[in-house]
């Protein structure tokens, strides 16, 4: 007969580790850099630090390497470690509505269990805040059935830094270069990052500093309330059997971002609902009336406040770092779209073009791919953004592309940047957007906008042409 | 200050359902339908049951379907209901090494989780065992914050069926015809599963029955233990510290298969550990020696009884309902590779392939692919059989590929089904088979094996064709 068990989280990804990124050797280290970069980048910009942040990859044996990354921020309280470290699901970013690299509470842990399927050892921590006289170094992994952390050492140790934390992790992996390797991801971290300053240690020892290009802590982003623009009558439901807010109007007011309570009363009005209801009394219809006069009602989008684009100056950068002798021809104006909204969640998109010159023309358009200032270098094949590339028809422009679909053929390099506080990925690896809708759409239409200046600037060249013909 | 939280699974699904494949409304009624249908047809194989199937998709409102999933499959155990359909990664599969559709323990909770999320409903699911006197009706929805199931009903009823069990769920959703709709997926379906009825009834009242084309029940697969090969230092450690095996070869005998007491004296003599020595007193590096030596020793391959074929016929009736009217020119004999291992988990391949005679050539060739009988109509882009496709070179059989790379053009339709107890899917929605190395490349060399026939054949016709001319 069947035997019916629960399974705990960590116990699904000991067995599911490529959902995680771990299906490869190779793969592997990449994913455990990134995890612990994007920490430490993140952990620096929440506190106004300008990133100073040392990545060293030490070759152990034939398969084995160890990975250590440190940066300067804030550092943790140490209560804090063995949770943040060694429990999955557990983070302070998944319920804050604002642009950070992680927001799934499972990247660094993730990184943490799979070194210790593959070796049998505990990784690493050592932290200091400001506030703390001394740093407190954990050795520590995670007891997988019961998803805790599994503390084998937690002691005080002498740091000289003022403030930081240090991961060390050993694993299987194995080191390459090239287009999805450690280097091609710190180098593409290092161009959209200006004020961080990045050194990075290979397995040989050879040692590459990506020097800061600028002195100031990056522009934090705002935490803001969700929008109520794709609000489902089932959430709506269940805030207004959870929420403490005393009256409908209240419900709107304190949990959603451009809600006023003159909007609230419309909202509500419309919906023939009274506006000094009590939540806990809402009926499924009336949450479904409410649902359909919040999408009859003209509400500003969402404050742009809590959005951190990549800016003109270095997406312009980015694709200097790729095309770096072969000049091209022509050098798009990088655009962004407005901030759009997606369930609830406000994002928008920036995009860079460069094409013609000494750029190859029979290989693939290079497209350079970003979410939340984090380069996506696996996945392309289920990514909205190649999704929106491939949709659209580049043939007019001197492009090759079979029955106009698919990922042109030609001389450009596109460079495409999606950010917000809840960017859908397709899974937990995080390397490719979701091909939803509303987001493809917003990337064609940035796109179309650049392609326009490519239009106007081949008219030129053709002009030119036939007036030189003359 | 930050504000660290712990997240439950189904608060981070909720977040998150584009993961399980609800990134659009269309999707998400199909979703819905595969997960259901997918779990009647692995009670009925468990059972022994030959499948008796009814999906009715009823339009309630304007974007609001009913999908009411009615089998006659053994029925569950009233105390098993509501966690197996109210919470998340709870279910009978997981744990088991035999090769079932489902395997990850939330498959049919997501699909009511999203629906109680876009409607506010909760589902309704009626189950009888043939050792029930009467059905057990509930209606119940999940509890998000906790992940526990919330009973709304739970109610005796009087049901005439002998044993079975219905699922319904109101959503929000888009019904579509063509490539990825329900009607697709039903046919695809039906056609590996000849001993299935499954009758469909669309939201305009159209009945549409795919009748069984044979009167036996599935053969059902049988569980094994895992396999020693791919099995890591660190999950060797965490057995020897759970196990109740009294030494190291008891151990082994207990947990894995394939390995006699003489196989287990074997692996620990040439790591130099002693074969009475007890697990819990097991050192990392005496894990490591045994890691080693397990690769050093010729171990038979895992049993094929844990797995379960489409076989040779039925895919030739799967080309067949593909191909229609448009006779192909050559009919490959549909090939299967031997039993290989990928992390301890045994897995096959199995092929078919038509070329030429009516099928279009100026198309993309059409690639049927399968996951444990389970047809795939999502991610293609990131999948391991289009990957697997698109790395052979098609150009010398009259296709047309660009650099030798990609999905070919031409008259061709290639149906490729994976199969094993623990397929690595890229997301939890199991739409694309992660791209490891070890089933990429068995793909190919089946795929090959498949194309020497296409070569064979070929010659024969240029070889007649010259004879013709002289
Ligand atoms: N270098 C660091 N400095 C400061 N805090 C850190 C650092 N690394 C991790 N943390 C803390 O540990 C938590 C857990 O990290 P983890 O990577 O598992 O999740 P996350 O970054 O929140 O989301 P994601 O899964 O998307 O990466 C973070 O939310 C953060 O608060
Ligand atoms: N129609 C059914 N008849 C009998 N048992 C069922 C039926 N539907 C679901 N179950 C039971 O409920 C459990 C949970 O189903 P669920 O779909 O969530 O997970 P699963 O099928 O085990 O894995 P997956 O997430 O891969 O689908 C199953 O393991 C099975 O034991
Ligand atoms: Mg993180
Ligand atoms: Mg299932």
């Amino acid at each position: 007969t069947q035997e019916f068990k629960q399974v705990s989280i960590s116990e699904f990804f000991e067995k599911n580790r490529h959902i995680l990124g771990f299906d490869s050797l190779q793969r592997a280290l990449f994913i455990m850099v990134k995890e612990a970069v994007d920490n430490s980048l993140d952990a620096c910009e929440e506190h106004g630090i300008i990133p100073d942040l040392e990545v060293i990859i030490t070759k152990i044996s034939n398969d084995i390497y160890e990975m250590t990354v440190r940066d300067n921020g804030p550092g943790i309280d140490r209560i804090q470690v063995p949770k943040a470290f060694g429990q999955l699901l557990y983070g302070s970013r998944f319920h804050v509505m604002r642009q950070t690299r992680g927001q799934q509470g499972l990247g660094i842990t993730a990184a943490i269990l799979y070194g210790q399927i593959t070796t049998g050892e505990y990784s690493h921590i050592t932290t200091k805040r400001e506030s703390d006289d001394v740093a407190y170094h954990f050795e520590l992994g995670i007891d997988v059935k019961n998803n805790v952390a599994h503390i084998k050492t937690e002691e005080p140790v002498i740091w000289t830094k003022k403030n930081g934390t240090e991961v060390r992790i050993r694993a299987k992996g194995k080191y390459i270069t090239g287009r999805q390797s450690v280097f091609e991801y710190l180098k593409e971290v290092a161009v959209v990052n200006p004020n961080a300053r990045i050194s990075f240690t290979d397995p040989e020892g050879t040692k590459k500093v990506f020097e800061r290009s600028i002195d100031e802590p990056s522009k934090q982003s705002k935490a803001i309330k969700p929008h109520p623009y794709g609000l489902e009558v089932g959430e709506l439901l269940s805030l207004a059997s959870d929420t403490t807010s005393s009256t409908m109007t209240d419900l709107f007011v304190d949990n959603f971002s451009r809600v006023s309570s003159n909007t609230a009363h419309e909202i509500l009005e419309k919906a023939s609902v009274e506006p000094k209801k009590k939540p806990t009394e809402l009926t499924r219809s009336e949450a479904e009336s409410i649902i359909d006069s919040i999408g009859n009602i003209r509400l500003m989008p969402p404050s742009a406040e809590c959005l951190s684009p990549i800016s003109e100056q270095f997406i312009r950068l980015g694709m200097l770092s790729v095309y770096g002798d072969e000049r091209p021809g022509f050098y798009g104006k990088p655009l962004s779209g407005s901030v759009k909204i997606h369930k609830g969640n406000p994002f928008s998109v920036e995009i860079g073009m460069v094409y013609g010159g000494d750029l190859p023309a029979d290989q693939p358009a290079r497209v350079i791919r970003y979410a939340n200032k984090v380069p996506l270098l696996f996945q392309p094949g289920s990514c909205a953004i190649t999704q929106a590339v491939s949709e659209l028809d580049w043939r007019q422009y001197g492009m090759e592309q079979k029955q106009g679909k698919g990922v042109p053929y030609g001389p450009a390099i596109i460079l495409v940047h999606v950010y917000g506080p809840k960017i859908p990925y397709v899974s937990e690896s995080k390397e490719a957007i979701a091909p939803i809708g509303e987001i493809v759409e917003e990337i064609k239409s940035v796109l179309k906008s650049e392609m326009r200046q490519l239009r106007r600037f081949n008219n030129r060249i053709e002009r030119n042409k036939k007036m030189g013909e003359k």
